[in-house]
């Protein structure tokens, strides 16, 4: 393993949801609270480490 | 690694040691309470460097495709795990794709590349000073600054980390499209990824597609790769085209172009480089 811990090649998962709620799909999943992404993050043994958004999504960089 | 939360989307990217698909469960769970029913679903990785190193029950692709099939639910339906190889023994992409019905996405791609044997010279640059008594985000913007990287899409807003005592990861913000970078810079292991999305619809305003050669040709000269795979997912053919058409005036020859269909996406191509011999 390398000194860092890292191990470089990433995975990566997408996933895409569908709705009834035309009004909704404009906030959809970022109404998904800063604390329940944290639990979700806590599953894959990551944490936020720096965040930033604008109109269309959030962004997040992560550290294992 | 990386997280993305769009309205209708969520695209999360770690490093390859952890337990990523453990993610779904608690993500279907808090998109049902917001009455939003997964219609897709993809997973990709290269092949791992420390391939033994691999958290069990996650510890090869047959595990990974085993635990995505019963974690998923049953309406996505149209289902498909593909190892797609290259001619270099070290590099293979492995996709698993579901979903709920054939009909094609809208009209993103993806375009992920992964970089080994990474120049010296360059990757010291994503080594932290010790004692330098700054934040990983100080850090992390000195990093973006010294090699560039800013450069790759002068449009874009940067979020950067620089981890300790090295590592680097960015996420930059234009509209509607991200890309995102993470670096493991060590000698011996040097690693370098890079990933953007678009619209196969950009090229017919100027149609060329030259932005996004310029910018995959910007990124990989960050890092000057003695390899380099690149696969594209997209409904067009026209994106895995333009990718030789950046790769080559580096000095990057193509070894491998590997080509599959995947129900809703359109089609993975997965083409290696390396560099030509001096």
């Amino acid at each position: 393993m390398a000194v860092s811990g890292f191990e470089g090649f990433e995975k990566r998962l997408e996933l895409h949801f569908s709705g009834d709620d035309p009004v909704f799909l404009n906030v959809g999943l970022r109404q998904i609270s800063f604390d329940s992404l944290e639990q979700v993050l806590r599953e894959v043994q990551c944490t936020v480490v720096s965040a930033v958004g604008n109109h269309y999504f959030d962004a997040y960089v992560l550290s294992e | 690694s990386s997280l993305f939360v769009y309205p209708t989307k969520i695209i999360i990217k770690t490093c390859g040691t952890t337990q990523l698909l453990k993610s779904i469960p608690p993500l279907l769970h808090h998109a049902l309470n917001l009455g939003l029913t997964l219609s897709y679903c993809r997973y990709t990785r290269g092949n791992f460097i420390f391939p033994l190193s691999q958290p069990f029950p996650h510890t090869s692709f047959h595990d990974e495709a085993l635990y995505l099939e019963n974690t998923l639910p049953n309406h996505l339906c149209f289902r498909k795990a593909s190892v797609m190889p290259s001619n270099l023994p070290s590099h293979a992409w492995h996709v698993f794709s579901a979903c709920d019905q054939t009909r094609l996405l809208p009209d993103f791609y993806t375009v992920e590349i992964c970089m080994t044997e990474l120049d010296r010279t360059l990757a010291r640059k994503f080594f932290r000073r010790p004692g330098d008594g700054k934040s990983g985000d100080a850090a992390g913007k000195e990093m973006t600054e010294l090699a560039g990287i800013n450069k790759i899409n002068p449009n874009a807003l940067v979020c950067d980390f620089g981890f300790d005592p090295c590592g680097y990861s960015m996420n930059g913000i234009d509209g509607d499209r991200y890309s995102t970078i993470h670096v493991t810079p060590e000698d011996g292991y040097s690693y370098a990824s890079f990933e953007c999305v678009g619209s196969i619809y950009d090229d017919d305003d100027d149609g060329d597609g030259e932005d996004l050669v310029r910018m995959l040709k910007r990124a990989v000269q960050v890092f000057r790769p003695a390899k380099v795979s690149v696969s594209t997912t997209s409904a067009s053919h026209r994106v895995w085209a333009r990718v030789v058409g950046a790769m080559e005036p580096l000095g990057l020859k193509c070894r491998s172009c590997t080509a599959d269909e995947f129900p809703a996406i359109g089609s993975v191509v997965f083409q290696t480089f390396t560099a030509r011999r001096k």
